[in-house]
């Protein structure tokens, strides 16, 4: 149990570092287990600080460098044990064009590695053609949903003409 | 194990009957504001165990079922099931490492679950997922807007994460 | 007290429907007083339909939704007593681009008629190509604000470049 | 009442001086993410009167002060001035109908309001906005993520909205 339970730990923070150093281009992040000594009752502290940025409060970074951060820390969870399936809705939509982009090599290089299947929800055009396949939901009859497969020309006006 | 296959009747803004198939890879999914998009995740997390209606946005989980819209009538049953291939074989009721979850909740009745026709427990459907490190919260399934609530969270809160990863 | 209360809520409620209907090019919303008769101790509750889509609980209604909807009635509390200024921090990133065309409609509209002063934070193209002015703020050096006027191509290149 | 110029100094990011002209209309502010742009709108918040840390987003009001970089020193002191034309005849302090209202704060000191060169209150700069439908936690204030909260929140919370416009 314990054993097992710190040596994920480790895993994580290595990937969280290494992902956050990545997207950010610099700087520097870490886990700590806080609270207990126990890893069984400790809570998980997040330490980030982007480059050339002092280390400070998480509530003092910007929203993008929250999502940026967050994105960095999912995906460790899911290089530490990769699940079957991963969603994202909406996770860009803070972001602006540099980080939407390289958040978006991150995931092409993600999933190139393995058989993981990505539902990636989103309104901006740049992540929409980075994906391998788009499906569109539409609602032509008021209050009723429905699925279909578009290319990426027809999705472009699905976004214009709402 | 290796997801599919989702389909959707009834099931909120979905009252015919949907169908997505997952392949390996990005999938994007696109859509005006209110046409469905994390409707669909939604369906996702409530096949796999979603027992919180307030996780499904409604007060009850009775608002999954389709509640009707100015053309058409409301619904009072709504059902969801998603595919699986390579299955463990311990699998419960696995077929050649295939199995077909399902769940389906009626107005006022409640839901259930079953795996190819046969009924089974929400625990069974609990285990299923857990032993592959997913589920209806898990850490990987980002909901629209939860992306900054990890940040948010008090540390001991955060500890699911690593429990999932372990 | 009690007849300016009840003033200000039918001149916001009138505000808020419209708006509302506006900005969704249908449908219908409006606020009630709830759980109490007393307008000093009583709560305010926002119902709000979409075009085509039946009443529901408002947590059911997409981000975009209820964005939008948010957007009307603070905008309605806006026209009800004007203040000199208005700020709106990045209100138009859960929108997909023909909500943010009508955001923007409305707030070129609201401007057209008064003296009043807004500042609007965006990521948006669109957006940002709507404004009457940009500023942007850089940091050239690491950790350090820098405000600059900027034209609109210059703005798009900040945008990009990051 | 009409909001001219916005100078900041030693505030979060703006360690140098910095000045916001405002003029009627539209206004854009852009820029990366992280660069300082929902830093300016704290900054005006600040000077209107903001009395909590946590709407600073940060632990205490401390961390409003410019708190250093890779390549330079944290700073002890900040201050943000707001310029503002046409006020009320019965303001505080105002000469001409002109106002230029600062907040100056030190480490570990607190901070002070003064209204063209004079000592005022907190209170003083509450009633300066309070008359005029505005204020640190004015409805029209749309922080980064706060246009969901007037959704998401109960009844008696947006008792606020109503009275701010009465
Ligand atoms: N039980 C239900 N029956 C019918 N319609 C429903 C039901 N539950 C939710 N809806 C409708 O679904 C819509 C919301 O869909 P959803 O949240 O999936 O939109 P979205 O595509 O994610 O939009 P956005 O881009 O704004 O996030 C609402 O307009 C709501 O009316
Ligand atoms: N007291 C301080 N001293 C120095 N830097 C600070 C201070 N407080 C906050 N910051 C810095 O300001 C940055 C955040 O700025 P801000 O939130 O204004 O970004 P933004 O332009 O709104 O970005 P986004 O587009 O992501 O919302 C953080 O990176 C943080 O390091
Ligand atoms: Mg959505
Ligand atoms: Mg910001």
């Amino acid at each position: 149990g314990r054993e097992r339970l710190l040596a994920a730990f480790d895993v994580i923070n290595k990937h969280f570092g290494t992902l956050f150093t990545r997207l950010f281009r610099g700087g520097h992040a870490h886990l700590t287990l806080v609270d207990s000594d126990d890893p069984f009752e400790a809570g998980l502290e997040i330490m980030a600080s982007p480059p050339g940025k002092r280390l400070q409060v998480l509530s003092l970074l910007s929203g993008g460098e929250q999502a940026l951060t967050a994105i960095a820390l999912t995906m460790a969870v899911f290089l530490t044990n990769p699940a079957p399936i991963c969603v994202l809705d909406e996770v860009d939509a803070p972001l602006d064009d540099q980080n939407v982009a390289r958040v978006c090599d991150l995931l092409e290089e993600i999933t190139r590695g393995s058989a993981t299947r990505f539902l990636v929800v989103t309104h901006h055009p740049m992540t929409m053609a980075r994906m391998q396949r788009l499906f569109g939901v539409t609602m032509v009859e008021r209050g009723i949903s429905q699925l279909v497969s578009v290319d990426f020309k027809v999705a472009e006006n699905l976004r214009a003409v709402g | 194990m290796d997801f599919v296959r989702l389909r959707l009747y009834g099931f909120k803004s979905f009252v015919e009957p949907t169908e997505l198939v997952i392949e390996p890879g990005l999938t994007g999914i696109v859509g005006p504001n209110g046409c469905g998009k994390s409707n669909l995740i939604d369906g996702l997390r409530w096949v796999m165990g979603e027992t919180s209606a307030r996780q499904m946005r409604g007060r009850e989980m009775d608002d999954v079922i389709f509640g009707g819209s100015a053309g058409r009538p409301l619904r009072n049953v709504a059902e969801i099931s998603l595919s699986l291939e390579n299955v463990p074989r311990d699998a419960v009721h696995s077929e050649g490492g295939e199995i077909t979850l399902s769940r389906r909740i009626e107005r006022n009745q409640g839901s259930t679950y079953s795996i190819n026709g046969r009924d089974v427990r929400a625990r069974d459907v609990h285990l299923l997922f857990a032993d592959q490190a997913t589920g209806a919260r898990g850490t990987t399934l980002v909901s629209q807007g939860g992306i900054g609530e990890v940040i948010g969270a008090k540390p001991a809160q955060r500890r699911a994460l690593l429990e999932e990863a372990a």
